[in-house]
């Protein structure tokens, strides 16, 4: 069985938040290492994949590995009962046709219990190996988000620039073209908001601006965020948070 | 024009 207590439940909510537009169901992946999930998008360009580990829980148990397939819209729905305050807690038996979860307040005096009905969910879980990448831009979370909501005014798409001296987003559309370059900073003030870079090589790769847009709903999580890039592999955007992360991967966008 | 790939010719199945 799992049971696992978050004593901030507005993580929880935020992250799904962060994935119910992109996917619709998922299996969470109960294990005592804590809880994954892996999910790829309808149209398979985009994959989620979000460890939450089980030290960010207390307490966590799970004797057993578990698969709970739930409907993430249904999921949210149910976590909007939560106080942002809430301390929330998970359980599943073995059976696992139900998840429970139970809404606490910080006074300890209001406590809402809530159960949702799990579903069979044949999930297609793809091997993501470890990969060295070409180019690695850590920059600020709220930074990013800005740039693809601008750039999403005058294109579909944005060219990802990376050298040494900085990191560079264009668009171009029928309105015009538009570009935000940011300098590798990382002698700033505030560490919060750097732009550093690792670089092996240049890269230049296009990508969707909806699909970017849709991963910057992870802001709240992390106020950094990293962007992974090699020549025609797939985009690794990544959120760390205090236990575990979400990572988004998007297929780059080629050449007819 | 640019297509948008697949994942899955990335990744295999695990």
């Amino acid at each position: 069985m799992l049971e696992a207590r978050l004593q901030t439940g507005a993580l929880l909510k935020k992250v799904l938040e962060a994935i119910k537009e992109l996917i619709t169901d998922a299996n969470f992946d109960c294990s005592d290492n804590g809880i994954a999930l892996q999910a790829m998008d309808n149209s398979h360009v985009a994959l989620v994949a979000l460890l939450l580990r089980h030290d960010g829980f207390e307490p966590y148990r799970c004797d057993r590995s578990l698969a709970l397939g739930v409907n993430l819209v249904s999921l949210s729905k149910v976590l909007r009962c939560a106080g942002n305050d809430d301390i929330i807690t998970l359980k599943a038996d073995d059976t696992a046709d139900v998840l429970s979860l139970t809404f606490e307040n910080t006074d300890n005096d209001r406590i809402s219990e809530y159960e949702l009905k799990l579903m069979d969910i044949d999930s297609e879980h793809l091997g993501i190996p470890d990969t060295t990448y070409e180019a690695v831009v850590q920059m600020s979370s709220a930074e990013f988000a800005r740039i693809c909501k601008d750039l999403q005014v005058l294109s579909d798409s944005v060219q990802i620039d990376v050298t040494k001296e900085g990191v560079k987003f264009g668009a171009k559309g029928e309105l015009g073209s538009g570009a935000v370059t940011l300098k590798q900073n990382g002698n700033v003030d505030k560490e919060e908001e750097a732009t550093l870079i690792e670089l092996q090589q240049n890269v230049s790769l296009n990508f969707s601006l909806k699909y970017l847009v849709n991963f910057t709903k992870a802001t709240p999580l992390a106020s950094r965020v990293s962007l992974s890039m090699s020549s025609e592999v797939p985009l690794l955007v990544e959120y760390k948070m205090e236990a575990g992360y979400i990572r988004y991967y998007l297929a780059p966008k080629i050449g007819e | 024009a640019a297509v948008q790939d697949n994942l899955r010719i990335f990744y295999g199945r695990d």
